[in-house]
């Protein structure tokens, strides 16, 4: 089946990396030097990037939707536009399928999760974070990550996340929390809570191998002071993001879109 | 005497931490929490703040000059103008107190460089950093530096590095360069050479003190991986940048500016 989600954020956060780390394969290839003279891109394109791939046993057509331009410009006032489209017209593509006669093979484009990469600065959300989750938050599975980490310090990590979750209280943005059920087992929600107190993840993102300290090879990034091991989860928040995102709430995910965010937009479109 | 320059950046940088770390001196104090529920910033601010301090046992009354907000709102146009308003109205003060009658003691309140900070992003330069180093380019002593580098290896800087200055010749934008003269010895124009191959200088600040890998307490950051030492070479060109700015170079730096910047800016002043 379809699982399709948005990566969302500046140039230079690592997105296409983390794409690539999360499934273990270049999706998305090393960008070519591009001709110091060329044109900076200052608008914002779609693209999507697909693949057949398996997790855990199940067989996923996996599309991976990028905005390339967004956050580039001098301007950077409704950049969000193109983006807010795109989620649209899949919706709109679904219920137009809907109507259809014949429904039984109905094809799942729709936006599944939207994964929005913050600048690690150690601040605070920026104008142009707030603004565009605002946008999203009712349209989306909104997942907030701060982008290359390995940037911050374990304290800078802490605050920074309490800043990020107070500016997301404060804004009443609605992000994307692993629900948990009546019927589930006292470890199931433990390991829900536990992944629920690291939101935003703090990622790192990486498809080289180098020799963590245990000798072995590992994904990772070579400093010359250490080497920070992507899978490592005292060194980062990655394996989480993989746990929310693919392995644990994949189903989650498709089924909040197809039951509460697709109605949400169909009620708000026949009724205008 | 005077010495005064201009920080430039998009919030969350470390410029605060970087000037810190130049003078050894809490000349930014650790920065408050801000009420999540307050305005984000957007408007450009123009800040200064001084010290009288010694360096090399020559006593210098320093100025750091400071424009929070720019580069952080969704919209950018024109978020350069104040600062060259600064920069400007400091030549026109000079050109004033030059046109008195008693001018035994002008006071040099000129900017003497301005270190305009670069995103670690790891492509090339953005719009914004080009826009804005073409207006001030013929105004100051420009000195671009790799802002938070301990975010990119080694190979990252360098192939980065190599971008930064394609475009920075593609655009035309002159930079700061040490200047060499005929009669200086091998030695010196050795190691002037030395530091123009490290142009523009990858930094990481710190005031912080951790323990270094000879176990002694050295300034850096101390991550789960590994202990970034700031006045390390083999870690950043911070020792760079202070010979650039503060050691070897103050006397080019305001030179250039008092015989070359600021008559340009006159004739063309008096010119029109
Ligand atoms: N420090 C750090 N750098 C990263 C990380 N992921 C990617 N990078 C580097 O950041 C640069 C930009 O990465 P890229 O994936 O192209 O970013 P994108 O423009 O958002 O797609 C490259 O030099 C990457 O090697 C990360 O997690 N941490
Ligand atoms: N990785 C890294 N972080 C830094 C560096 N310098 C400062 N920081 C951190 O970045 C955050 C913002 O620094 P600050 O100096 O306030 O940035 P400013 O907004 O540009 O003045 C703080 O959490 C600092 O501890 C650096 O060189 N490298």
């Amino acid at each position: 089946f379809n699982f399709n989600f948005f990566i969302v954020g500046e140039s230079g956060l690592g997105k296409s990396t983390l794409v690539n780390t999360l499934f273990n394969r270049e999706l998305y290839p090393q960008k070519e030097v591009r001709d110091p003279s060329a044109e900076k891109q200052t608008n914002v394109k779609i693209e999507t990037v697909s693949a057949d791939i398996e997790e855990n046993g199940v067989k996923l057509h996996l599309t991976v939707i990028d905005a390339p331009g967004f956050g580039d410009a001098i301007n950077n006032s409704d950049s969000w536009e193109p983006i807010i489209e795109e989620i649209n017209s899949r919706f709109d593509q679904y219920l137009e399928a809907e109507t259809k006669i014949n429904r039984t093979t109905i094809i799942d484009n729709r936006v599944h999760s939207l994964v929005y990469f913050i600048e690690p600065t150690g601040h605070s959300l920026k104008p142009l974070d707030i603004t565009f989750m605002k946008k999203v938050h009712t349209k989306v599975n909104l997942i907030p990550v701060i982008a290359k980490s390995d940037t911050l310090t374990e304290e800078e990590i802490a605050d920074f996340k309490q800043r990020i979750l107070d500016d997301i209280n404060t804004q009443g943005i609605n992000i994307f929390r692993p629900p948990t059920y009546e019927k589930d087992d006292e470890e199931t929600i433990l390991s829900c809570q536990e992944l629920m107190s690291r939101i935003p993840f703090a990622v790192v993102g990486s498809t080289d191998e180098v020799s963590g300290k245990d000798g072995n090879n590992v994904r990772g990034r070579a400093y010359p002071w250490g080497i920070i091991e992507v899978d490592n989860e005292d060194h980062c928040d990655f394996v989480r993001l993989r746990q929310l995102l693919i392995r644990d709430y994949l189903e989650e995910l498709r089924e909040t879109t197809a039951k509460k965010l697709y109605e949400n937009y169909r009620t708000e479109k026949l009724r205008n």
